[in-house]
């Protein structure tokens, strides 16, 4: 995947960390200091399909995009700019009891983005 | 787009200004987290707990189990430690009180539940400790045994008792009662109450979401 930099308009990861004391909720939350909040941005015009990074193989995007495109009738539409890897978020935290829960948030962090 | 006057390439509104946008996604972030921890609001914290106490519980804490769930059955795992409250206590026994109210949120399945507790005892003894498991009668009236455990301890330092199906329920209904009752007369109670370091405490293995989880459609 690619990760945006400077006006880059296609197909990206964009990084935006979250952190937990800046938004006043260190004290609720044990570790980690904060949360990588990252997300796919920018667009998939149709020459793109199957770049690397792509969330499908590239027999099937351009397949898909073909198809797509000659069933609508339009020319030179485009596909969505989509998570391709994911990881999970562990946290440690209080809850309203003051009891300590340890748990791993499945598929919360995007790793890498791609066209759909 | 940072460009004022742009226009949003995902949905075409007007492009945010990035100090609005900046604080539409903090907002998001926060909605997601408390989304998947099955939270309304982030919990105001009741009773502080002290760092001594809370680095001598994480010692005892293990990462979920590694070996992979059939997909239709995986929710989220997540460890729980409850301090104790300490109830009624005198030298004949010692009453522990634990309480979890996020016990709706998700529909959670308790796997596991252990009780750890610290023991101060003179050397080259041995002693003989019943673990009772008390639960809330219907309509929340007074509390019945549900059953009891015998310990034998011979060590001074930290113990662990594995809790039994009924322990599980009580914690999963939200509110888990445990009397410790020395076998034989005592003079005093050797189970460690005081001091953050020493605070007995309950570990609970929890999936939530699990078999009943709404399939994706």
């Amino acid at each position: 995947g690619i990760d945006c930099q400077g006006g880059s308009r296609m197909c990206c990861r964009q990084e935006f960390f979250v952190d937990f004391r800046e938004i006043g909720w260190h004290d609720w939350i044990i570790q980690p200091e904060g949360y990588a909040m990252n997300f796919c941005t920018g667009q998939c015009p149709l020459h793109v399909a199957g770049m690397p990074g792509i969330a499908a193989s590239f027999h099937t995007s351009v397949l898909n995009l073909l198809k797509a495109n000659i069933a609508a009738g339009t020319a030179g539409g485009g596909s969505c700019c989509v998570p391709t890897a994911r990881r999970p978020l562990s946290l440690l935290y209080y809850d309203r009891d003051s009891n300590i829960v340890k748990t791993d948030i499945p598929d919360m962090v995007v790793d890498a983005c791609g066209c759909s | 787009t940072p460009r004022a006057g742009g226009q949003c390439p995902a949905c075409g509104g007007p492009a945010l200004d990035l100090e609005s946008r900046r604080e539409l996604l903090l907002d998001l972030a926060k909605r997601s987290i408390l989304d998947k921890l099955h939270l309304s609001q982030r919990p105001t914290l009741s009773r502080p707990v002290s760092r001594t106490a809370l680095r001598t519980a994480l010692q005892h804490l293990h990462g979920p189990p590694q070996e992979a769930l059939p997909e239709d059955n995986r929710g989220q795992e997540c460890e729980i430690i409850s301090f104790a409250k300490t109830g009624l206590s005198n030298i004949n026994q010692t009453r522990l009180d634990f309480h979890f109210s996020d016990t709706t949120a998700g529909g959670m399945e308790v796997q596991q539940a252990s009780l750890m507790f610290f023991v101060q005892l003179p050397l080259n003894t041995t002693w003989t400790l019943k673990v009772r498991v008390l639960v809330l009668g219907p309509h929340d009236s007074n509390l019945t045994l549900a059953t009891q455990h015998l310990l034998e301890v011979d060590a001074s330092g930290w113990h662990q008792l594995l809790l039994g199906p009924e322990a599980q329920a009580a914690y999963s209904q939200g509110h888990l009662t445990l009397e410790l009752v020395p076998e034989g007369q005592v003079a005093q109670s050797p189970v460690i109450l005081a001091g953050a370091a020493h605070r007995p405490f309950v570990t609970v293995q929890v999936r939530v979401g699990g078999k009943h989880r709404v399939r994706r459609r």
